[in-house]
């Protein structure tokens, strides 16, 4: 598809032909549309040297540059276009790939990442980070000293006003990750991290949890990310992350299941 | 018997910082694993139990926990199946469906037996005939649908395969 796009009735989500990365969501409904890009990233954990012993732990994120270096500055891809669902399937390693979706009359674009096992190779240790770059946005005000603090539940960027309405893009995250705005215009989670180096804070262990298979935990999960003016971007993103805290449980049953009309709370009680 | 009391336990043992934020030794953080999930299955058989006593009926309800890594022992081999959702939200929720299933088409009903738009995409990194097994030894098709759900409340849609059974079988299923 020489135009690498997928959208709904809501947005469109374009991306760079060349890279396979995002490059720009559009709102449609409101006539906007912002540049934005987004990959995954890792950094170099410190495992303590002459000048500050202090390794990378729990407690101490202290990356040992605080440049993230790209997992890959491009990824393969492969565009699934269905009524019931438009997604872009993006590969940047054998450890981590990531799926962009739009479902129909969904305002949102979701974006479902899978990293692990990250290899671990002596002495080095990673912190694996999905940053998300967007216009010339500021940058957040962290209150932890280090810039990188927990994410419990959603970011908002804001971005350069349209018509003199301020834009908010907002990422709601599916559980707590540390997180910050490190550069102007650019929002930074952490998804996965490994460590090989105990912090020597008292567990005497490192963080580094080998999984049932001893190769390292594979961890799977997802970012909703909305585009809209900061004044209509609450009415959005507060419901969806309550959906998304509290979202609905499936179970199943063989064959015609038990005669459960659509039973509801007044029904129920 | 189903009983909520095991998960509140391990949820009220997990508020440790701790468990809240990775802290401890990897055996500590196996246990609170093993406690919430304890306490996960104690809560599934309550859940089954409330479902049995609305629904009037013995049968046999399936959880499949890895459906985010398209694992579904049911959806995988029944060509005939069920699947009710649970809103605990107060108020409506329309949510995206997507089940391992190893048909190429399928007729999903909504809970007043209406037609329901359903579509099996096939997962390349899954084909029928793996050429090597791939990470998650899943069904080579999800089949998607768009359901919902009353506030705090159930729905049930009804899932028949259309398509011949495709000569698939399910791998061994790597253990844990």
């Amino acid at each position: 598809d020489p135009e690498l796009q997928i959208e709904n009735e809501h947005l469109r989500v374009l991306f760079d032909p060349r890279t396979g990365l995002l490059r720009e969501i559009q709102n449609l409904a409101k006539g906007f549309s912002l540049p934005v890009s987004q990959g995954f990233y890792w950094y170099n954990a410190s495992a303590g040297n002459t000048q500050n012993p202090q390794a990378s732990g729990a407690y101490i994120f202290r990356p040992n540059s605080s440049t993230p270096i790209p997992v890959a500055k491009c990824a393969t891809t492969r565009l699934l276009k269905t009524p019931l669902v438009q997604e872009l399937h993006q590969n940047f390693s054998a450890w981590c790939s990531q799926v962009l979706r739009l479902r129909p009359g969904q305002p949102y674009l979701e974006l479902e990442w899978t990293v692990g096992p990250i290899p671990g190779t002596a002495g080095h240790t990673w912190a694996h980070l999905g940053t998300l770059g967007a216009g010339q946005g500021t940058a957040g005000h962290s209150w932890a000293h280090l810039g990188i603090a927990p994410r419990s539940s959603s970011s908002h960027l804001f971005c350069p006003p349209w018509q003199d309405e301020k834009l908010q893009l907002t990422v709601l995250t599916d559980r707590s990750q540390g997180g910050g705005s490190i550069l102007d215009g650019s929002l930074e989670l952490m998804v996965h991290r490994r460590l090989l180096k105990d912090d020597n804070r008292g567990v005497t262990e490192p963080l580094n949890e080998p999984g049932s298979d001893g190769r390292g935990l594979v961890v799977r999960g997802r970012h909703l990310v909305l585009l809209d003016t900061a004044a209509a971007s609450a009415d959005q993103h507060r419901p969806l992350a309550q959906e998304m805290t509290m979202s609905p449980s499936v179970v199943l049953a063989p064959g015609a299941g038990p005669h459960l009309r659509q039973v509801s709370g007044e029904g129920l009680w | 018997t189903g009983d909520s009391s095991v998960l509140r336990k391990a949820v009220a043992v997990a508020q440790h910082h701790d468990a809240v934020s990775g802290t401890e030794r990897q055996h500590v953080a196996n246990d609170y694993a093993r406690q919430l999930a304890k306490g996960w299955d104690c809560c599934q058989v309550l859940v089954a139990n409330a479902l049995s006593l609305l629904g009037g009926t013995k049968c046999p309800f399936v959880f499949c926990n890895a459906l985010n890594i398209s694992m579904c022992p049911l959806s995988e081999t029944a060509d005939h199946f069920t699947v009710i959702l649970y809103n605990p939200l107060a108020r409506r929720v329309a949510w995206p469906v997507r089940l391992p299933v190893r048909g190429s088409s399928y007729a999903v009903t909504d809970p007043e037996g209406q037609p329901v738009a359903s579509q099996v995409s096939l997962d390349p990194t899954n084909p029928p005939n793996p050429p090597h097994p791939p990470l998650a030894l899943g069904a080579p098709g999800e089949l998607l649908f768009q359901a919902w759900a009353p506030p705090l409340g159930f729905s049930a849609f009804g899932v028949k395969q259309l398509s011949p059974a495709d000569p698939w079988e399910p791998p061994e299923r790597p253990s844990g």
